[in-house]
């Protein structure tokens, strides 16, 4: 089932690498959250990874959009590097966003997150576009496959205690009625607000 | 198939991104290939991208290992930084590695290629490793697998001109008779001499 073969091709070739102590500085996903915190002098909301995942595949290239005028690019955190099936020093980073929210007595204040799109989704929309042979079928089964993806995404990262609480995935219908694409910059607060 | 749909994940996800002009640098894998030369005042013997495809998929850390006695870690070429699916500023970069190989005269030579693994391969090795469920199938359908990983990948390949003659798919097997790992070092001077 190819929804589930990506699952488990991102967690053991990703989050799995990214989130423990690894690389050559040997940090934590928490602790480089915490030194970009000390760094630039602001608060992440929380010490997690936020990975988005759209129902329709469609993946921006960045989260800042003219869609999404709530977000805003902010810098990374420090790299990871480390070497990987012959790729020397291999480099993964994960950007941080801030949106702007309003806070009750109605001044504006930002909320910081560390958030990207699910990669291998945009990929398979890419392979989707492109082939013609397979195209027909994974646009009938689009819906299943990421729908299949989210489910054993959960189901492995619940079976690794080290990196569930560091990830928080987020499966969402990223259309609405008109079939415009929604602020992305929404989703992530009504999730944040959800898990305060 | 899930041999193909990481061969289609391999080529959209990654060769497509970093082999024609693309990056902030927009370089073409070609011209940093020359740039590495004039750095570091060698000679590459192809502007390819050589990528190892092992039957048992068995990818080490680096090429360089106790069985390789023939090759050494050179530098990385130049990197490639692109903003792809919210992570921004996501850095893709290629090693060169240095061959020691015998010249007519006997004098020790040093040849230089841009080599590694094709990563989906390891962390599908991961996977099967881990996996309950699924290990009993995948460790049946292995050969079919990876096969199918290197014809699909050598078909879309060979559809898109701008990137096929900078790829070389080297598809080996990489265990002797008595099951040790053979000498990477001695694979690739041997498709060199072939290319020669
Ligand atoms: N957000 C994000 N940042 C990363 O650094 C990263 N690295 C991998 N992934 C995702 O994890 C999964 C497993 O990766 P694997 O390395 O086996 O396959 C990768 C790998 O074979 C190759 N590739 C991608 N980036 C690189 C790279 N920088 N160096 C070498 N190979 C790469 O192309 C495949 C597809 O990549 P993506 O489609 O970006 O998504 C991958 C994939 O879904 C990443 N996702």
């Amino acid at each position: 089932d190819y929804g589930s073969g990506m699952a488990h091709s991102f967690f053991h070739g990703y989050l799995k690498l990214i989130i423990p102590h690894t690389g050559t500085s040997e940090k934590h996903l928490e602790e480089l959250m915490k030194d970009y915190e000390d760094r630039h002098h602001v608060k992440l909301e929380f010490y997690k990874l936020f990975i988005l995942i759209p129902k329709s595949l469609y993946c921006s290239t960045s989260l800042k959009t003219d869609k999404s005028p709530s977000i805003e690019e902010s810098s990374s955190l420090e790299e990871k590097v480390m070497t990987v099936a012959g790729v020397q020093n291999r480099v993964y980073k994960n950007s941080v966003y801030k949106i702007k929210s309003e806070s009750e007595n109605g001044r504006k204040q930002y909320k910081y997150v560390a958030a990207e799109y699910a990669t291998p989704l945009k990929t398979f929309k890419d392979v989707v576009g492109c082939n013609g042979a397979h195209s027909s079928y994974y646009a009938k089964h689009k819906n299943d496959i990421v729908l299949q993806f989210y489910l054993t995404l959960q189901k492995v990262l619940k079976e690794h205690e080290n990196c569930t609480d560091f990830c928080e995935l987020i499966f969402y219908d990223d259309k609405d009625e008109n079939g415009d694409i929604k602020d992305v910059g929404q989703i992530l607060l009504q999730r944040i607000r959800k898990l305060q």
